[in-house]
């Protein structure tokens, strides 16, 4: 794929204007990663378009509205990094996401894996839904992981750099995934 | 669920907020 993007920055608006397009033969979701650099720490934001299977172009409206929407809120609710800002793993190394609310959220955790696939972390038979308070949190939590009780280790598909990504869904009111396996 | 899925089941949903980190495992390190 072939990509242009205009970043504009105008106090904390933070407006991305794009536009892809994909051979006909192209994969069916374009990843847009960029990064952002915010008092000295690394923010990674990614946005996902799924891309129609019928045309091999689209535009970034859909994200780019949503970010517009957030911007206007002046203040995210939700914010989440891992623990290696970089989002660089090895082998076999352990990750966590923390997370931030400004407000009391519910909140699922999702992955997705290399492979498309879509699985969910939380909640889980040991944190069944709740609005969980403002604050920080983590997944999973440090209790948790200093007791070996769970913890996530990242592996790599076969002799290949592996990318996946969290997906964290936060709502005020609750949304049933429960359907998305765990 | 496929990724597709899981969009349009949120897209009706205005309060839904997505927060989206991608990260890479090496297998050379």
């Amino acid at each position: 794929p072939t990509m242009q993007t205009a970043l504009q920055r105008s106090g904390a608006e933070v407006l991305i204007n794009g536009s892809y397009q994909t051979t006909p033969e192209g994969s069916r979701v374009v990843w847009l990663a960029w990064h952002i650099a915010q008092q000295r720490l690394l923010t990674q934001l990614s946005a996902a378009i799924p891309t129609p299977v019928e045309s091999g172009s689209a535009t970034l409206n859909s994200y780019r509205t949503a970010l517009i929407r957030r911007a206007e809120s002046r203040r995210t609710p939700t914010q989440i990094t891992l623990n290696k800002l970089s989002g660089h793993y090895c082998r076999g190394e352990e990750a966590w996401v923390d997370i931030r609310l400004t407000e009391p959220r519910y909140l699922t955790l999702l992955t997705l894996g290399a492979d498309n696939s879509v699985t969910r972390y939380t909640p889980n038979r040991l944190q069944p839904s709740r609005r969980e308070p403002a604050g920080a949190l983590q997944f999973p939590p440090a209790a948790w992981r200093s007791q070996q009780k769970m913890n996530l280790t990242l592996y790599p598909l076969p002799g290949q750099l592996t990318h996946e990504q969290f997906l964290l869904i936060s709502s005020r009111e609750l949304l049933d995934l429960s359907d998305i396996p765990v | 669920t496929t990724l597709r899925q899981l969009y349009q089941r949120l897209q009706p949903q205005p309060d839904a907020e997505l927060s989206l980190i991608a990260y890479q495992v090496d297998p050379h390190c």
